[in-house]
């Protein structure tokens, strides 16, 4: 999802 | 992953790296905030919980473990070594952590996308890291003779934070749904506190001076 989605970043 | 992105996350590695280096040649931390790497290990620490939940991939959980290694490596330094602690300047890193903290955290109670623990305590991340540079930039304006090596440590760390609007544009225009307001709003509010400090840095290179900032 989007949540997940965002935290690939640092 | 994009060219941006990887670059940006370069640049923060070699900021981290230059000041580690820096700290560790000259044996002194002169011009160093405390106050702003503590910021940071609160940042790491709140945004990088997820390294116990959500695996993403090797790089990723790497660079988390080195951008918390190394931020605790020179907080460790700058108040424990025994030659290092000295040399950090006590009396003129005077910003107070409350005033960031405690309208970050509120910030990230109101506005958040989830409103859960880990989820709070990460947009809480988002915001903090936006202002944790303050404290280094006060000190910064405070002390004379700035060493070329902090003036590169903050050089660095704003050049990662433009990569990073580049790196969301270039995400906005290639993924589709791709949209993290809360984190692009912070990202440029980020950006936007170092161009003063970049004017001035550019400025003196170019005159060939030792950088200094008006008071």
């Amino acid at each position: 999802g989007m949540a997940a989605k965002q935290k690939d970043e640092l | 992953m994009n060219l941006f992105r990887l670059l940006g996350d370069m640049t923060h590695l070699l900021s981290i790296i230059v000041l580690l280096l820096k700290i560790n040649a000259t044996r002194s931390c002169r011009g160093v905030s405390l106050k702003t790497q503590e910021l940071y290990a609160i940042v790491f620490v709140c945004r990088y919980l997820d390294l116990f939940t959500n695996f993403i991939s090797l790089y990723n959980t790497v660079m988390k473990v080195i951008f918390l290694g190394s931020t605790f490596t020179i907080i460790y330094w700058m108040r424990f070594h025994k030659v290092i602690r000295v040399t950090y300047d006590r009396d003129q890193d005077t910003f107070r952590y409350q005033f960031l903290i405690i309208p970050c955290l509120l910030l990230s109670l109101i506005l958040n996308s989830e409103f859960t623990v880990m989820e709070v305590l990460w947009t809480f991340s988002i915001y903090l890291e936006a202002v944790a540079i303050l404290p280094q930039l006060v000190l910064l304006q405070r002390t004379n003779n700035i060493d070329n090596l902090t003036g590169n440590y903050i050089f660095l760390l704003g050049s990662y934070r433009a990569l990073y609007i580049l790196n969301w544009i270039y995400r906005f225009l290639t993924e589709p749904n791709y949209r993290q307001y809360l984190v692009w709003i912070s990202g440029i509010v980020q950006t936007i506190v170092y161009i003063d400090f970049f004017y001035y840095y550019i400025r003196s290179w170019k005159n060939n001076e030792k950088l200094s900032l008006p008071a």
